[in-house]
């Protein structure tokens, strides 16, 4: 483990936390996308399924994968929870939640089925997890841009989760340089999620670093 | 041959 992938394990679970504890303590659900954290639910079942054929790695790799089956799940049942508690507030989320997320999904498919590693069902859904991970932010970024504005929270929730892709990257140029290992997929993908993220980065540089709120173009 | 970094990144 190098220092890279450390602090970018440790920026998706901060992420993660941070949309925890928004929800919870403002007691708000306002912009955020269900959409992006139901694509996270599919994501995380469709990659851990390795979990089931007991390929053991390490303690840390399965609690982590387990903590990010078991916070996306928990995320979306919060969500969810607001449709009987918070009607009103829930109605609000889905009618912003407006973005085509079957063109995520079927996209994601097809480039799993043309980019894996053996055309087998598990390294299909694994491929197609890392595919849909790439783009699964974009219907919350959509929603962002469409609204104009955000809570801060949901900034550095989106933030931390854009830091940690990035992280990633010098993370596998590390590992190729020192442990000689290379993954296409899992870089081409990589690297597809941090330029989905790069105008979100910089209209945040811009406008959170600098003062003022924040609006995306 | 298993891929070591799809194996053990999350």
């Amino acid at each position: 483990m190098n220092l890279f992938r450390i602090f970018g394990d440790l920026s998706h679970l901060a992420s993660i936390l941070i949309l925890i504890r928004t929800i919870q303590t403002t007691d708000t659900i306002d912009g955020i996308s269900f959409k992006t954290q139901g694509l996270y639910v599919l994501i995380f079942l469709t990659r851990y399924l390795d979990l089931l054929t007991f390929s053991y790695v390490s303690f840390y790799n399965t609690i982590m994968k387990l903590f990010f089956i078991g916070s996306s799940l928990y995320i979306v049942i919060l969500l969810q929870r607001s449709r009987k508690t918070k009607p009103i507030a829930y109605k609000e989320m889905i009618m912003a939640d407006t973005f085509k997320v079957q063109y995520l999904l079927g996209g994601s498919l097809v480039m799993a089925l043309l980019f894996n590693y053996k055309f087998s069902l598990l390294e299909i859904l694994w491929s197609f997890s890392v595919w849909l991970e790439s783009v699964a932010i974009l219907p919350q970024l959509f929603m962002l841009s469409k609204s104009g504005k955000a809570k801060s929270l949901t900034i550095h929730y989106i933030f931390a989760l854009g830091l940690y892709r990035t992280l990633y990257i010098p993370n596998w140029f590390w590992r190729y340089w020192v442990e000689g290992k290379f993954d296409k997929l899992a870089v081409v993908t990589g690297i597809v999620q941090t330029l989905v993220y790069s105008d979100f980065f910089y209209v945040y540089y811009k406008k959170v670093l600098t003062g003022g709120g924040l609006g995306l173009p | 041959e298993t891929n070591i970094i799809k194996h053990d990144e999350l």
